[in-house]
């Protein structure tokens, strides 16, 4: 799976993801990527997520939209994130990343599995990581 | 307010020696989302270029590069949506396509639906004038050999680990 978050220059935020899905899956398998709310939400008010990782457990807890929701409660994109894969990996066992942008500007790349390629551009700087920590 | 753009190339266990290829993949993605910013884009444009280059990556599993499903054949899924309007597009089970997320904005931007699957999907995208590519074309050694080491009895539990990550 792949994906992506923006802001741009008028504090419209986006969401994309595309995936190939799940190896050897069933033939006519749909996971979490093509479903709003668990493969990417967007909206002006909160922010906007991109998710990968175990598709069926995404879809139950609609991770994108999880993660809004914990924004919305004031946490910040970081802690939003946690949040939502922490929960997913406590409740239903899956494991996943996400990354996350708010509409001021403000992003994190997260993720509970063993690793995640992610790159963030802003201001002429460019962050990448596949580690946790990184 | 800063203008951003963040991508992923997918959660999992990724082999070491694929991990430089994701990390600089990854990298130009960004900028080049970002570069698309710089030029006055939107958020939208942002990303839907961002995850076409990824999607043209062979070392990803989204377009060029998808896992293939349990016939050997390759089924992809692609999301977009808009945080001004809330407006969205996708595709499922889509084949014969290069950037389903191309695709996706299509149905969000031509449609009024949120979602088309499998032929009805491949019928809006020769509708919307999208060239169809040969199927084997999305098809690299790579995922062919996971598919195969997959059908396996007893088949790697690193690599099983691997494959339930959508």
């Amino acid at each position: 799976t792949v994906g992506a978050v923006a802001v741009d220059m008028e504090g419209n935020v986006a969401c994309a993801t595309s995936t190939g899905g799940m190896l050897n899956k069933m033939e006519g398998r749909v996971g979490d990527t093509p479903c709003i709310g668990s493969g990417g939400y967007a909206d002006n008010h909160s922010g906007a997520v991109s998710t990968t990782g175990h598709g069926e457990t995404i879809m139950k807890v609609t991770l994108a939209r999880l993660v809004l929701f914990y924004i919305e409660q004031g946490h910040s994109v970081e802690a939003a994130s946690d949040m939502g894969l922490a929960y997913m990996k406590s409740r239903v066992g899956g494991l996943g990343g996400v990354v996350t942008v708010d509409p001021r500007g403000n992003w994190a790349a997260r993720f509970s599995s063993l690793q995640m390629a992610w790159a963030a551009a802003q201001k002429d700087t460019l962050h990448y990581g596949l580690y946790v920590g990184e | 307010m800063l203008p951003v753009v963040v991508v992923h190339g997918g959660a999992g266990h990724i082999p070491k020696e694929r991990s430089e290829k994701s990390t600089s993949a990854v990298s130009s993605a960004a900028r080049s989302g970002y570069l698309v910013l710089q030029g006055g884009g939107s958020s939208m444009d942002a990303v839907v270029e961002a995850v076409s280059q990824l999607e043209n990556n062979p070392a990803f599993n989204a377009g060029c590069g998808s896992v293939l499903n349990a016939k050997g054949e390759v089924e992809m899924d692609a999301l977009v949506m808009d945080g001004k309007t809330l407006g969205s597009g996708a595709v499922s089970a889509v084949r014969n396509v290069a950037n389903p997320v191309e695709l996706a904005r299509m149905v969000m931007d031509k449609t009024s639906h949120a979602c088309l699957t499998a032929e009805g999907a491949s019928i809006f995208a020769r509708s919307m004038g999208v060239p169809e590519v040969p199927h084997e074309s999305l098809i690299t050694e790579y995922s062919r050999m996971r598919w195969r080491k997959n059908l396996l009895p007893g088949a790697d539990p690193v690599e099983c680990q691997m494959g339930k990550m959508g």
